[in-house]
């Protein structure tokens, strides 16, 4: 990890009691390997870098006792104020019905991420969900929808896959209402943010359902291009926070820190397996820690 | 973006290149394409060694050298790198593995549809008993294309599900048998067990099965993609991988780390969610991709 690559650079140095700029660029090395380890985007970890790097030659490392620990510290630090220090809640209607959207790209988990969050918002906040099956081109899309409501007991609203995404969705507000539902999670299509009929779908949605919340789902283990696809996503739709999936596996994560910063997305919640239970919400100072490995 | 062909041509012209500003350029484009900075480093410092840019005059030339440069380092004398191990008069076993949503169902129907073209007698095995609407996305698969499908219940043993694939087509003269099987992260170890479990059952049935293990990696993976194939590669020797969704802005480049570091080929490339979106490996093609 990030403390012992520290220490390892660092012992070719004690002795001298001084640090130089020299050394400290030398430890900027190590956080730059690391934090491209991680999967953090190239350009974040040069600004990211160069900002340690003021940081450390400001404060008193060069007479320090302990300059790897110090250093270390003032990377986490950084870490902990790019990701905030708590995530930003869903924003929830408090009469009326609160509609959530899904969206992102192929296989990122945006299905079984719906079914966890009608899951968790009708235990957390009472409500009464309904889950809306959009993706008419993936085979057994809407059969896998289905399956997931029938396992945690909310309704799913599909129309097959013969009618259009906009039809379906507006069918599925009218039953919305006359069902007494004052939840709607929309399940999308897998898509690429560089496939403009496709983005173009998305905008059509959006506009009609005027959405409280448009959820980027996002593959925890997604490399440099992280920051193409915030981008790419957040410019044509606008996004309103992010889900990062499958944490349970041991990826360290470094495209949280990319959505941050780059994009500014909140990441309010984290997928941690298979099961429909196993959603939390985001924990900043845990992936913090997480990403410097 | 810019690419390396631009910018080669743009400091040829203005008779400024300098090697380092290019084989700097060079480390970001693969960096940034996910290579990640061991294999980087080791490409780049190989590509310093052999490349004398001060008697290249033309940037098409110096491309030409950099591809040919690469090539010979991604083949290392394989010969039979981008080959797939299907024989007649057997049948072959092809088992596709990788964590969850990389595109190994979707994959499996457009390999189908390729050998199918050929004439090959296929049935595709819905190993993937867990996961809700797996068995009957593959089912779907299996009426586009035309082949045969086997599964049992949902919630069965994928390793009972094998044997009862393998016994059949043994009655019914397949060729080649196409095994989905469920995502699964690497980290799990009683998923990695099963996987080691199912491998086990599919080589007692069928001397030498299966033929292929295919890894099927997301091109949008980064730096976890080299510790899924170490860990796969464990539990069942991974003989090439299938390089899903490079029709996206990624680049998969930590394929190119995975074949310097364990020497696993590349065997297939995802180019979108359609049948006839599967290509062979090119490994130029690949390159062009990266660098444009
Ligand atoms: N281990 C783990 N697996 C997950 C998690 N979230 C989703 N998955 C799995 O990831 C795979 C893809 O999930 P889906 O919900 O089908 O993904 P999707 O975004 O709807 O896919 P498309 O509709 O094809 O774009 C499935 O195998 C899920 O079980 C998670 O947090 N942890
Ligand atoms: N754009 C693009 N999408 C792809 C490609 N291959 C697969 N997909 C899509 O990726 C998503 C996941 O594909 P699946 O075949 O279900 O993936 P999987 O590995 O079987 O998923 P699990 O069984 O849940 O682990 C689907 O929406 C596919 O259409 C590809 O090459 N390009
Ligand atoms: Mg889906
Ligand atoms: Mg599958």
């Amino acid at each position: 990890n990030l403390s012992d690559r520290l220490q390892m650079s660092l012992r070719r140095v004690t002795g001298r009691g001084r640090l130089t700029e020299k050394d400290i660029e030398e430890m900027m090395r190590e956080v730059r390997l690391s934090l491209l380890e991680a999967d953090v985007n190239f350009k974040v970890v040069k600004s990211f870098t160069k900002n340690v790097k003021e940081q450390a030659m400001g404060e008193k490392i060069l007479k320090g006792l302990n300059p790897g620990q110090q250093v270390v510290k003032i990377v986490s630090d950084e870490l902990q104020r790019i990701m905030g220090d708590k995530a930003e809640p869903l924003t929830i209607n408090a009469i009326g019905i609160t509609k959530m959207m899904m969206v992102g790209l192929q296989g990122a988990g945006k299905t079984t991420t719906a079914g966890k969050l009608a899951l968790h918002l009708r235990k957390q906040n009472n409500l009464k969900p309904l889950l809306v099956a959009l993706d008419v081109y993936r085979p057994a899309a809407i059969e896998q929808l289905k399956t997931i409501g029938s396992q945690i007991g909310v309704d799913v609203f599909e129309m097959g896959t013969k009618e259009k995404p906009l039809n379906i969705m507006k069918q599925a507000m009218e039953f919305a209402v006359s069902n007494g539902n004052n939840l709607v999670i929309v399940d999308t299509a897998g898509r690429l943010q560089i496939d403009e009929d496709m983005m173009n779908e998305l905008v059509e949605i959006k506009n009609y359902l005027k959405p409280e919340e448009v959820l980027l789902t996002v593959d925890s283990m997604t490399g440099q291009d992280a920051v193409n696809v915030a981008e790419g996503f957040n410019n044509t739709l606008g996004v309103t926070g992010a889900i990062l999936t499958k944490l349970d596996g041991d990826t360290r994560g470094g495209a949280a820190l990319s959505l941050k910063e780059v994009t500014n997305i909140s990441i309010k919640l984290m997928g941690m397996g298979e099961k429909l239970d196993q959603l939390e919400v985001f924990h900043p100072e845990r992936m913090a820690s997480r990403i410097l490995g | 973006r810019d690419s390396i062909f631009g910018n080669v041509k743009e400091l040829l012209e203005t008779k400024s290149l300098d090697s380092d500003d290019l084989f700097d350029e060079l480390e970001e484009i693969f960096i940034m394409a996910d290579v990640g900075v061991n294999t980087t480093v080791k490409f780049v410092d190989q590509l310093r060694k052999n490349i004398k840019t001060k008697k290249i005059t033309s940037s098409d030339l110096l491309m030409e050298l950099i591809i040919e440069e690469m090539y010979t380092m991604y083949v290392k004398d394989d010969i039979a790198v981008n080959e797939i191990n299907i024989e007649d008069n057997r049948i072959n076993v092809l088992l596709f593995v990788g964590v969850n949503g990389v595109g190994k169902t979707t994959t499996i129907g457009k390999v189908a549809n390729e050998l199918i073209q050929q004439g090959k007698k296929v049935m595709l095995v819905a190993g993937d008993t867990f996961r809700a609407g797996a068995i009957e996305q593959l089912r779907i698969w299996s009426e586009r294309v035309n082949s045969e499908f086997y599964c049992n219940e949902e919630g069965s043993d994928p390793s009972s599900v094998m044997f009862d694939a393998i016994k059949y087509a043994k009655e019914h003269d397949i060729d080649v048998l196409l095994c989905d099987t469920a995502g699964r992260l690497q980290n799990k170890k009683n998923l990695m067990n099963e996987l080691d479990k199912i491998n086990r059952v599919i080589n007692r049935e069928i001397e030498g099965a299966p033929h292929e293990t295919l890894l099927v990696v997301d091109a949008t993976t980064g730096q976890n993609g080299l510790s899924q194939a170490k860990i796969f590669n464990e539990v069942t020797t991974i003989t090439g991988i299938v390089l899903t969704k490079l029709d996206g802005t990624a680049k998969g480049g930590i394929v190119l780390a995975i074949r310097e570091e364990m020497g696993i080929p590349i065997k297939y490339v995802g180019l979108g969610e359609k049948l006839e979106d599967l290509e062979r490996f090119d490994f130029e093609e690949y390159l062009f991709g990266m660098f444009g």
